[in-house]
Parts: C-alpha cells; structure tokens; sequence
C-alpha cells in the first residue's frame, strides 16, 4: 500500500511544470524514503532527477517499492482539476496497475478522485557519480529564467563563463551577440536575492538554450537556483523543493567538433 | 560545436 498525503498540491503542480516539457513519461520510484524520478529527454542530452523526501508530506506510507510509469500529459489534465488549495493525496496498491488522486478542498465540501492507468517504461537508469565542482554559482531563479529567455534570441547556445569576479553569459547569432554579466552581491537584504560564486577553478562551457529553458520551467519551486559546473562535464542546475527535497536537472556541454 | 549526449558522462546502472 503506497499513500502520500500534500496539504498544499500546489507543490505537485509545479513539479509536474518542471518536468512535463523535458518528458512525456516517467517512473516515479516509491520506497519509504519518498519519490524519486530519474529520466533522460528524449534525444538523450539532458537528465533530471527529482527527489521529495517522505518526511516533507504531510502524511506518508509506503509498504513496499513500487514504481509507477506515468503518463506525464494524462498527469496533467487530472492535476488541472485540482483546486492550488486542495488537499492531495494520492493512493496506490501493492502491484497495482493504476493509481489515484483524490482532491478535497479546504472544507472537505468538494471530493473528487481521479483513477490512472499507469504505464510499463523500461528506462535507462545512469549512475551520477559524486563531483567536486569547479564553481558553484548561486543567483536568484527569476534572474536565470529572464537571462536564458534573453539570450535564447541569438543564437541557439549559451556560452556560461564564470571567473572569481562574476558570471557571464553569452550567445552570438544573426543578429549580433550578446552578453550579461552578473557579479556576485554585496549586501542584499533577502538571501534568495543574493549572487554568491564559490569558486575552485575558472570554467568556461557552452549549453544548447533550449534546454536551460526547460529546466526555468522549475522557476515557481524555488526563489534561488544553483548552477554547478567543471571543464568537460554536465552542468547541475538544481532548485530546492522547500521541506521536500530538490530537483536537478543535468546537461551535456556542447563541444568542439 | 557538437552536442554530447549525456549517457556518455553517466555509467548504466
């Protein structure tokens, strides 16, 4: 018996947005630490990696491991019928073939439960294996979201170049070029308006843009995103998921032929 | 520039 109870479904919601425009489908891992999803898109660049820890739930129980194959799209039309206010839980048996949703609002007036069918994925399952990273940049997520936007209209990569001094991010096209440069804050009264740079060694690495646009879908989870980077490996761009945990996603850096 | 596929940086597992 596997359930999980979110007072605030909004959370779930915007999971769903973060996820639902790298895949189509994912396996959701229950076990009695909480979910985890580990899938790549489909052209096989990029990874993402979610974890929400059980104890983030409200109310949380899981007998046995299971994984669940889900549809992202049909995920989607049923978490639309969910009030953000809503009470979730969702609810599945031991070797079950399908799950449920059930929706009640904040004066239990409305209950709704929305059965799926869940699907047989065979993903691949890749081992990350742990990295000290050159630099680790921390700046607000609206202010990644608006810079990947920005530079997404010259050109189709983002050259990150990030120095002791700051971060600068590049890209070049038809049109001309263009460059945003970000120094870390002095003083900021809210941290999650902070730019903070710990650096190692300075990296230089060039990302396609449209997948650092997927993964600002992941703006609304977290006020702050963190960019970690070495020479000649994936970029992490991670979001912390209030009580619950994270979401990273992983990129492939483009090379010289 | 090319673009490298991320399962060549992950082993399977």
């Amino acid at each position: 018996m596997f359930e999980a109870r979110l007072v605030q479904c909004s959370m779930l919601k915007k999971v769903l947005e973060a996820i639902k425009e790298l895949l189509n489908e994912a396996t959701f891992d229950c076990s009695d630490a909480g979910i985890q999803l580990q899938a790549m898109d489909n052209s096989h660049v990029s990874l993402v990696s979610l974890n929400l820890r059980s104890d983030g739930f409200d109310k949380y129980r899981c007998d046995r491991n299971l994984s669940m194959g889900i549809n992202l799209a049909s995920m989607t039309k049923i978490m639309k019928c969910a009030g953000n206010d809503d009470v979730l839980t969702i609810k599945a048996q031991d070797n079950a073939d399908n799950v449920m949703f059930m929706f009640e609002s904040q004066n239990q007036e409305k209950v709704s439960d929305y059965d799926m069918k869940l699907i047989n994925l065979d993903q691949e399952h890749l081992g990350i294996p742990e990295t000290d990273y050159s630099c680790i940049i921390k700046m607000p997520s609206g202010e990644f979201a608006r810079i990947c936007r920005d530079l997404s209209q010259f050109g189709e990569s983002v050259v990150i170049s990030c120095t002791k001094e700051g971060v600068k991010f590049s890209a070049a096209g038809d049109v001309g070029a263009a460059n945003i440069k970000l120094a870390q804050t002095a003083n900021v009264d809210k941290e999650e308006e902070a730019v903070t740079i710990e650096m190692q060694e300075p990296v230089t690495l060039t990302f396609a843009c449209r997948y650092l646009n997927s993964f600002t879908k992941a703006t609304a989870l977290s006020p702050q995103v963190q960019l970690s980077m070495s020479a000649d490996v994936p970029l992490v761009v991670e979001y912390k998921i209030g009580d619950f945990g994270h979401i990273r996603y992983y990129l492939a850096p483009k090379i010289e032929e | 520039m090319s673009q490298r596929d991320i399962t060549s940086y992950f082993s399977r597992v």
